[in-house]
């Protein structure tokens, strides 16, 4: 259905921002590189079963690859970024304060106690699911405590966000054209939105409307 | 029954 694709089509744009501009800049100013490495152990930990070789799809397949493929990608470039341009890099890194050991503790303990199955698949599944809705926590602390961004920055959070958001009319959908519905992401995606609407917010009334992007 | 099957989003 549309939003599915919508959805998928903002969440690729959302990395090629992202990809583009560290290569195109050669700067990672406003970028938290927690952020990235939570994403790169959300794919490995949902992609799984790419290595059952059960595969739905060659759209689905080849999305899973590329989505595994552009995160590493990603934090090869912050890394490239650290010879190229240390001084930024380094005040990236002092920006980039929020502990990931917070994020992914309460990850792995909601996935023992919220899954389908308890197979290592299905926990690892789980636990993505969790990781995901969380994982921009990292950028966004850092954004409300430097109060500035890049346009980019934002743009790349907005296409992320959107992602999620447009995953919601999606479930509503297959709920009453295919009768399905998967408690978990939706609970986990309802969360991740939520997470994103102080800042939708924002940007609406920032970039949107104008005038530079500055939280309160 | 949700097996990874099922599983066919992103």
């Amino acid at each position: 259905n549309i939003f599915r694709i919508l959805g998928d089509l903002s969440h690729l744009a959302s990395i090629v921002i992202l990809l583009r501009t560290v290569q195109k800049t050669q700067r990672v100013d406003g970028i938290s590189l927690k952020t990235q490495i939570l994403y790169v152990l959300v794919f490995c930990t949902r992609y799984l079963d790419l290595l059952t070789f059960r595969w739905k799809s060659v759209y689905n397949t080849l999305m899973k690859m590329v989505f595994i493929g552009a995160s590493v990608r990603v934090i090869q470039l912050i890394q490239g970024c650290k010879i190229q341009n240390p001084v930024a890099y380094k005040d990236m890194i002092f920006r980039d304060t929020l502990q990931i050991k917070y994020l992914v503790g309460p990850c792995a303990v909601l996935a023992l106690i919220f899954n389908y199955k308890f197979t290592l698949l299905e926990l690892c599944w789980s636990f993505s699911l969790w990781l995901e809705s969380v994982a921009i926590l990292p950028q966004l602390f850092m954004l409300s405590r430097s109060g500035k961004a890049s346009t980019l920055t934002t743009h790349y959070i907005f296409a992320l966000g959107l992602y999620r958001a447009l995953y919601i009319p999606n479930w509503i959908w297959r709920y009453y054209s295919e009768d399905r519905l998967e408690k978990l992401s939706v609970f986990t995606g309802l969360l991740q939105t939520a997470l994103y609407s102080d800042f939708f917010y924002i940007y609406y009334k920032k970039v949107v409307k104008g005038a530079g992007f500055e939280l309160p | 029954d949700n097996t990874i099957e099922d599983k066919d989003e992103l």
